[in-house]
């Protein structure tokens, strides 16, 4: 473990709590791709199914299961407590153009061809795309509520902390594990324009991010 | 390869 790794977890642990908090305090789900949170359960599922065969560390097991239960309570509360909230006219996003590829890729590009092994891919791969529908639906409303906006913030965040966890593993334990390099830099790259959106519109106070 | 290796990241 490093301070980045570290780092990245807590602003993904925050993320999703920013997410949640916001859904259950304003009792809406207004403007929230549920179709990307969907995806954020899923890719959840399929990577911590080692939690039934390998013990990592304490650590390890208790922000699994965290995730896991903070994200299929985000998916309860957007389809099932506050439905009658949610945008599906914005939330149009065609999953099936991500899950297809993924699905593809995962059985091709893989490190064994096992269950556990291609489940493992496709949730990395998957988590690469995610985003999507959520980013998707802010350029379709052309506007994003502020909330909104830090829980990409620390996404985004998470994500480049990652890398600089892979840059200091790859130096000190020569660690280097390509298909989440791969995937975790295209993961972030699709955050860039967000970023700049981010700060040069929501960080200067105005409160929305509404698109050009 | 980073299949025996131990996944420790989340």
């Amino acid at each position: 473990m490093n301070i980045f790794r570290l780092a990245g977890d807590v602003s993904h642990l925050v993320a999703i709590i920013i997410l949640l908090l916001k859904i259950w305090r304003s009792k809406s789900c207004a403007g929230i791709s549920g179709k990307s949170q969907v995806l954020f359960a899923l890719v959840f599922s399929t990577r911590y199914l080692d939690l039934f065969t390998v013990f990592v560390s304490v650590y390890n097991v208790v922000m699994k299961v965290v995730f896991l239960a903070l994200s299929y309570a985000t998916v309860y509360l957007i389809y099932m407590r506050f439905r009658n909230s949610y945008d599906s006219e914005n939330d149009t996003f065609r999953v099936e153009f991500l899950l297809v590829p993924v699905i593809g890729l995962s059985f091709l590009e893989n490190y064994a061809f096992t269950p556990l092994e291609i489940l493992w891919t496709f949730s990395i791969f998957l988590e690469a795309v995610a985003i999507m529908p959520q980013l998707f639906m802010i350029t379709k409303t052309g506007e994003a509520e502020s909330i909104t906006t830090h829980y990409l913030f620390f996404l985004g965040l998470y994500r480049a902390l990652y890398i600089a966890n892979w840059v200091w593993r790859y130096h000190m334990e020569g660690f280097f594990d390509q298909i989440a390099v791969v995937s975790g830099v295209v993961q972030t790259i699709f955050y860039c324009d967000f970023f700049y959106l981010y700060v040069t519109r929501v960080l200067r106070g105005k409160g929305k991010m509404s698109l050009p | 390869n980073r299949q025996d290796e131990l996944k420790d990241e989340l």
